[in-house]
């Protein structure tokens, strides 16, 4: 049995926003210490690793490690039914083929007044064997305007079963390294970058000096070259532009690539990026104190 | 502008 509940549903909302455009399949690895997704595109050019601690949940229970194979484009299908508010709680049983997904609205302290009445009204739509003590909970959300007498009565949950599918994914080792080069920088100012880019060719040098960061594009329009400099003490934290360099770096990248990672910007207000020499660059969003969205790409190397 | 790699140059399968 798996289940765990996010009170922010937002973050599950905008992962599969983030990684639905690049891979079409892959596993929610699930584990008593986290959910993990770890998936390639198509083409093996990049890798995108999710992992969401269970300490970042309000519920979480894992009996036995579980696979979830799930295509994602029907996810995303689902997760739009929830909305930003929401919180969302998923469940699978250790052996069953599919994944439930309840969404619930922000307001659901309401329900507690009326538990009573509420499983009076449940009456005889309880399945055979249900616990009716949470029927109540599952299905019904309660408001009463006191005095008048009348229950209004909000349907505020919902409940979607998606499909699973077993799932042959390659999984790579990744090896823990120390890059030559981490640049943190807000996670907007990167996906503009990109984006303003794309606009003049598809392959992206990223150069790191002591001068800075220079985001350089050639095509056959022209070139473009932004430089973003060290800024670590600007007045919110999310603006920081903090290098850390231990020695120049200069890799090329298909903007293509890249472009499909900011689709994480929304999931936070900053990003890391991590070189060294001939290795796939590493995109980091953290998420909060729960987690992160990791992407890797391979550069584009002279033979 | 070089020759796009893929992930199994750097990193090996499990």
């Amino acid at each position: 049995m798996f289940e765990a509940r996010l009170t922010s549903g937002k973050i599950l909302k905008q992962l599969i926003e983030a990684l639905k455009d690049l891979v079409q399949e892959a596993n929610i690895d699930c584990s008593d210490d986290e959910i993990s997704i770890q998936a390639m595109d198509n083409s093996h050019v990049s890798l995108v690793a999710v992992s969401l601690r269970s300490g970042g949940f309000d519920h979480f229970r894992c009996d036995r490690p579980l696979s979830l194979g799930f295509n994602a484009t029907n996810m995303g299908k689902i997760l739009k039914c929830a909305g930003n508010e929401d919180a969302i709680t998923l469940k699978a049983e250790d052996d069953g083929d599919s994944l439930s997904m309840v969404f619930e609205g922000p307001n659901q302290d309401r329900i507690a007044d009326f538990g009573e009445f509420a499983r009076g009204a449940r009456g005889s739509d309880s399945p055979p064997g249900s616990r009716r003590e949470k029927c109540w909970k599952i299905d019904f959300n309660f408001a009463t305007m006191r005095g008048v007498g009348v229950l209004v009565v909000i349907f505020d949950r919902k409940i979607y079963e998606l499909k699973l599918m077993d799932i042959d994914s390659e999984q790579l080792g990744i090896p823990d390294t120390d890059y030559k080069v981490t640049i943190q920088m807000p996670s907007g100012e990167f996906q503009r970058i990109i984006r303003d880019m794309q606009v003049l060719g598809d392959t992206l040098s990223i150069s790191c000096t002591k001068e800075g960061v220079k985001f350089g594009v050639q095509g056959d329009l022209g070139t473009g070259n932004v430089l973003i400099r060290q800024n670590a003490h600007a007045e919110k934290d999310e603006d920081r532009v903090m290098i850390e360099m231990e020695e120049p770096v200069e890799l090329t990248f298909a903007l293509r690539y890249l472009n499909f990672f900011t689709k994480a910007t929304n999931l936070g207000p900053t990003v890391i990026l991590n070189m060294s020499p001939d290795v796939p660059i590493v995109v980091e969003y953290p998420i909060g104190e729960t987690g992160h969205i990791k992407y890797y790409l391979a550069p584009k190397i002279d033979e | 502008v070089g020759k796009q790699k893929n992930l199994f140059s750097f990193f090996s399968k499990q």
